[in-house]
């Protein structure tokens, strides 16, 4: 009975584990390039959604100590209040140490009540932070912690395991042929330029003067500038339902067209059983176009596309902070 | 240091509240971006 915003987190899927304090309290997190705090639940919260969780308690923690700073995460999924605070975080084996982090007080909507994970790390820049806190990677990279300043995703197109994140450097077992980088155009997301968009290797010119794109973890879907949508999904032959969603006859998959991004000069295919989802509801299967429109565009007035996991399964993606581009392989 | 931590894929939460007859209202993937409009 809560009417919530909702949006990009509801749809993640992707989670791994980090572990908080001394001794360490493990949580399964969302490592997110769309975002750039670290939020956790924790004992300070007491809602129902709090409570469905795994919780960080910093009384049992020898190295946290409260700094008196609060904060509001206004996540598009149900914003969030906390209180900052800082301890040692361990991801993977690397130790962060006097990581600044945000611990729940109250989780204000229902949403996080239905999410798998207890907390979300941020890997965009620092200049989005909210209250100012230091993203873990800046952490990783100001106490010279990593081989090289990035890291990279594969997420896995089927079964629960087989995903990965690796940190200072590249896994070369989960890509094939060379990296394409481009660099990224605003320092605040991982936001980069397309310069074509391609339907069957067919040229549109819709991204002729421009488009950007941000590459987001924390979003499902592959979603494109809403101008564009009534002509991708002529494109695909898709009828809209009831319901919204853009639905296709799960028999003609096979038939559907390659929409392809130009971007530094490289054209980056996604056949249609990457943007397809098959689902089976009740014994009846259908299948549905997961592509969402947005109505807003970038920073700087271009269209704007978002690289969700529909395009980051496909590709193979590195996050390098020391050049400060983004690279994609085959996965 | 190079590390590699294992992800796992679960239910997603509009998949978890969908079997229990809860639907999630759309919201524009953006808006996340424009975080000034959740101020309110």
């Amino acid at each position: 009975s809560a009417s919530m915003y909702i949006n990009n987190y509801a749809d993640t899927t992707y989670f791994g584990a980090i572990s908080i304090g001394t001794p360490p309290q493990s949580l399964q997190v969302l490592f997110d390039t769309g975002s750039s705090n670290l939020w956790v639940d924790s004992t300070y919260c007491n809602t129902q959604a709090c409570n469905a969780h795994t919780k960080f308690d910093p009384q049992q923690s020898s190295t946290f100590s409260a700094n008196g700073q609060s904060v509001y995460l206004p996540y598009g999924a149900g914003s969030l209040y906390g209180q900052l605070g800082y301890d040692t975080v361990n991801v993977g084996g690397i130790v962060v140490t006097n990581q600044e982090i945000g611990l729940s007080t109250q989780e204000p909507s229902n949403p996080f009540l239905a999410a798998k994970f207890d907390g979300i790390l941020g890997l965009a820049y620092p200049g989005i932070s909210a209250g100012g806190q230091t993203p873990v990677m800046d952490n990783m990279i100001s106490q010279d912690l990593l081989n090289d300043d990035l890291f990279a995703f594969y997420l896995s197109r089927g079964g629960q395991q087989g995903s990965e994140l690796s940190f200072g450097g590249v896994d070369n077992s989960m890509y094939q042929g060379q990296i394409y980088w481009t660099p990224v155009t605003s320092e605040t997301y991982w936001q980069i330029g397309v310069q074509g968009f391609q339907i069957n290797g067919q040229e549109t010119s819709w991204c002729s003067q421009g488009c950007q794109s941000i590459v987001d973890t924390g979003t499902s879907s592959l979603t494109a500038p809403s101008q564009f949508m009534g002509n991708i999904m002529q494109a695909i032959g898709a009828q809209q339902s009831q319901y919204g969603m853009y639905m296709v006859d799960c028999s003609q998959i096979n038939n559907l067209p390659t929409l392809s991004f130009v971007i530094s000069g490289t054209a980056f295919p996604l056949p249609p059983s990457a943007y397809i989802e098959q689902q089976n509801q009740n014994g009846y299967q259908f299948c549905s176009v997961n592509i969402n429109p947005t109505y807003l565009p970038s920073q700087n007035g271009q269209p704007l596309w978002i690289f969700g996991d529909v395009f980051l399964r496909e590709y193979y993606s590195v996050y390098d902070r020391t050049n400060n581009q983004v690279g994609f392989a085959s996965a | 240091l190079k590390v590699k931590i294992p992800l796992q894929k679960h239910k997603s939460m509009r998949e978890t509240l969908g079997e229990k007859g809860i639907k999630i209202p759309y919201q524009d993937p953006a808006l996340k971006y424009y975080p000034e409009q959740f101020a309110g």
